[in-house]
């Protein structure tokens, strides 16, 4: 493959797809959600409705500084928390339409990108691992 | 730059050095670690002792994993935990005159990978994004 060939690869081959993607829905605790990224072991996933719509993305960083207190982490407020209240809802994301060149612009700066359908819908996500593992097949060969 | 030449390039150029890395020491509780991480807002982070020898790596998720009770996630007891018994002790890491080769395989599994000196100091970091950014920039010319 060339280069040209390689960035206007689409991109549906390489996503995972969204029932293998652990993730919280619109709603729930930040304490709920602190016990699903623990237990899936990833460090960020994202925050979709009843209806699969990607509503933003939730980390374990952005849940423990909404608690920061000044003396130590207040952790008894988590259950009053819902997630929609600490999440970034400004979602970078990516269309099943689009290239290996979109995602791998993006993943300059974001360790994974959701990739939604033409209604909005989540479909899965691109990550840099998979990403990586495409350049260095590209670049072996 | 052709592929063998990005492959044999010495990563030296690439490395974040150590006095911009955010990091813990050996023997530090894990409530101090968990500010530490929280405040920098990073998910894993290297552990040195006082010669500043790569020592382990601590994530967030170590963390709380270790303080994960029956039935809720048991802050007060973080206090009382030392870095060295949670975090991994057996850390993949590159040398300081490691290609960037090396450093492409070992990314595919780990974010960043810490870099050490002949005499097993460390040196400093390299990440997954300065990683992609060199390729991008290679696949663009
Ligand atoms: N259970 C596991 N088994 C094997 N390796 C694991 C792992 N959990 C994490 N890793 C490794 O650590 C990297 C960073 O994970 P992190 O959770 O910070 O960051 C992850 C996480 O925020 C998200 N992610 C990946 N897979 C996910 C999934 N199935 N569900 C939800 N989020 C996912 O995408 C980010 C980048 O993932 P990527 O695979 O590039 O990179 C992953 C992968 O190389
Ligand atoms: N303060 C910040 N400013 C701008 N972007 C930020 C940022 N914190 C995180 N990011 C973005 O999020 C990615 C994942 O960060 P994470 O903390 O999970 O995972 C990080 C962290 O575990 C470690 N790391 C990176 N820089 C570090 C530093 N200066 N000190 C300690 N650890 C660092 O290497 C992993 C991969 O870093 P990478 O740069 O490839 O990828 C980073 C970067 O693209």
């Amino acid at each position: 493959t060339n280069n040209r060939a390689l960035l206007d690869m689409p991109i549906k081959d390489f996503i995972i797809s969204s029932e293998k993607v652990a993730h919280v829905q619109s709603g729930n605790s930040a304490e709920h959600a602190l016990l699903v990224l623990t237990k899936t072991g990833y460090s960020s996933i994202p925050v979709l409705d009843v209806k699969y719509r990607l509503k933003g993305l939730l980390s374990t960083k952005m849940i423990t500084e909404s608690i920061l207190g000044l003396e130590r982490i207040e952790y008894d407020k988590l259950a009053d928390i819902r997630v929609d209240e600490v999440m970034n809802q400004e979602v970078v994301y990516l269309k099943v339409s689009d290239t290996f060149q979109r995602a791998l612009d993006l993943v300059i700066n974001h360790a994974f990108l959701c990739v939604v359908d033409d209604e909005g819908t989540f479909v899965g996500i691109m990550t840099r691992r998979i990403i990586l593992k495409q350049l260095k097949k590209y670049i072996y060969q």
